[in-house]
């Protein structure tokens, strides 16, 4: 038996909105400490991975570890059903084939429960290993967001340069160039409007825009996003669920031919 | 112009 509840179903919904631009389907892995999820995109350039922790949820129980593939378009209809204030129950059985989602209201007057047909997919998973990078840059996920917003209109690809004065996000195209440059915040009435960089050595690596947009996807679930980076390995962008758990995104750098 | 290498050339196969 699986049973996992939240108190909002807002923060669902914000979680499935961080994953559903690059990820078509996925499988949820249950076991007595969370909820994890691994998936690439398509192009397996870039790759989700999720961690909702145990006791993060408001009643969390797991008999057995559990594989639940998913369509996400499927679990994005039902989810819309749910209001942002509902309470969310996700169940299944054992060896299941569907899951159950069940969304209450407040005053509890309101009870509906969803099914949905649970999908067996190939499990393509990556071992990452523990990596010291070079530069972590953390900064409001509003201000990333945005420049990866803005340098999108100039090209297909963004130029990332971080030093300790600060860090550089440049594109280019045919209609011309654009420059954004960061500083470290030296004092910040709010720390989620900081902008720290810890860095062993400088780098410079090249992305694409379209992946960094979907990341930005998950903009609503954390104030802070950190951008971890070092010479040829992808790109680590992390948002730090309060009190759940964490959403990262690996992005392999594009390479000069 | 630039490549895009896959997650795949950085990282094993579990």
């Amino acid at each position: 038996m699986f049973e996992a509840r939240l108190i909002s179903s807002g923060i669902l919904k914000k979680v499935l909105d961080a994953i559903k631009d690059l990820l078509n389907e996925a499988t949820f892995d249950c076991s007595d400490s969370g909820i994890q999820l691994q998936a690439m995109d398509n192009s397996h350039v870039s790759l989700v991975s999720l961690n909702m922790r145990s006791d993060g949820f408001d009643k969390y129980r797991c008999d057995r570890n559990l594989s639940m593939g998913m369509n996400l378009a499927n679990m994005a209809k039902i989810l819309k059903c749910a209001n942002n204030t509902d309470t969310v129950t996700i169940k299944a059985q054992d060896n299941a084939d569907t899951v159950t989602f069940m969304f209450e209201s407040q005053n509890q007057e309101k009870v509906s429960d969803y099914e949905m047909k649970l999908m067996n997919l190939d499990q393509e998973h990556l071992g990452i290993p523990e990596t010291d990078y070079a530069c972590i840059v953390r900064m409001p996920s509003h201000e990333f967001a945005r420049i990866c917003r803005d340098l999108t209109q100039f090209g297909e690809s963004v130029v990332i340069t971080c030093t300790k004065e600060g860090v550089r996000f440049s594109a280019s195209g045919d209609s011309g160039s654009a420059n954004i440059k960061l500083a470290q915040t030296s004092s910040v009435d709010k720390e989620e409007e900081a902008v720290s960089i810890e860095m062993q050595e400088p780098v410079t690596l090249t992305f694409a825009c379209q992946y960094l947009n979907s990341f930005t996807k998950a903009t609503p679930l954390s104030p802070q996003v950190s951008l971890s980076m070092s010479a040829d390995v992808p790109l680590v962008v992390e948002y730090q669920i309060p009190d759940l758990g964490h959403i990262r995104y690996y992005l392999a750098p594009k390479i000069e031919e | 112009t630039s490549e895009q290498p896959k997650l795949g050339s950085y990282y094993e196969y579990e």
